[in-house]
């Protein structure tokens, strides 16, 4: 539940996660 | 040009997630650039919302009072430059239809003599090039093509001076005027206590009573990070000297939203700066 009420986005870090 | 029409799906399996749905109804649709549009629903309390994808649909709020379910399919992400990023004719008649939509409705202010501007391209979408002959004064009284009907003499001083232009071009020409309207392609969210506003580009702060300027705008070059824990949203800057932009939303699902468009929106503004291109890809 308490993970349910939080979420969080790494604006920066996603760039790393795009296929190459 | 076609009306837009509305259109009931309905599933018998209650395991249907939303992506499935989804893809059925772009399948139907012939779309291919699906990255923009999302299936729209107005939940149990009455806020109009998203349709999840990696979520079963029956696990979701949809209004239960309505059966069969209702969705309206709709562009929920925009592009930077519509010339740039919609390929395929049925993307465009689609953003077409609902940009014009919003600004007969008002949701996308749109200064007067714009408006006039783009209500000849709407026209010349419909019928083509003027011909003085066929048209008879008062061709355009049924049509709705801006707030108040008496502008049809200025309109069509515009209409014929866009003899020739196809209809998808004619389209295209109207979006490429609307999309340089402040509020086009921006998810308002009104409920916070300052206004936010989430686009292609990033996310802009406006006062409830000016939403075509923002007050303060982060794009997505400049956040390093957004997340929410309950009801508090918080914004962090990659400068690590400017402070966190912090705020209240009324509802934990409001939070939930707004970071669901940050991500869909950074994802393809991600895509769009690296060298192969979504479109590409595809």
């Amino acid at each position: 539940l308490r993970q349910q009420r939080m979420g969080t986005y790494g604006v920066r870090a996603a760039w790393r996660r795009l296929p190459q | 040009m076609p009306e837009p029409i509305n259109v009931t799906v309905t599933t018998m399996d209650p395991k249907t997630t939303g992506k499935q749905l989804f893809d059925h109804v772009v399948n139907i649709v012939g779309l291919r650039e699906v990255w923009f549009f999302g299936l729209q629903y107005v939940d149990s309390r009455g806020y109009s919302t998203w349709l999840q994808l990696n979520k079963k649909v029956t696990q979701q709020d949809v209004k239960k009072e309505k059966d069969p379910l209702q969705f309206k399919f709709r562009a929920k992400f925009f592009p930077e430059d519509v010339s740039e990023e919609l390929i395929q004719e049925i993307t465009q008649r689609l953003f077409f239809l609902q940009v014009k939509e919003a600004i007969l409705k008002d949701e996308i202010y749109c200064p007067t003599e714009t408006a006039v501007l783009l209500a000849s391209y709407a026209v010349q979408a419909k019928y083509g090039d003027y011909n003085k002959e066929i048209r008879n004064p008062g061709y355009l009284a049924n049509d709705r093509l801006l707030p108040q009907q008496q502008w049809e003499e200025r309109i069509q001083n515009w209409h014929e001076e866009h003899r020739g232009i196809q209809r998808e071009g004619s389209m295209m020409d109207y979006l490429k005027i609307a999309q340089d309207l402040e509020m086009y392609g921006v998810n308002y969210f009104e409920e916070t206590e300052l206004c936010l506003g989430v686009d292609a580009l990033g996310l802009n702060i406006y006062e409830h009573d000016d939403k075509l300027t923002p007050k303060i705008g982060f794009p997505w070059s400049e956040i390093r990070n957004v997340s929410f824990n309950d009801k508090k949203f918080v914004l962090k800057p990659i400068n690590k000297k400017a402070p966190d932009f912090g705020f209240y939303a009324p509802h934990l699902r409001v939070n939930k939203q707004i970071l669901a468009l940050c991500m869909g929106n950074h994802e393809l503004y991600m895509r769009r700066r690296k060298p192969d291109t979504i479109e590409a890809r595809e």
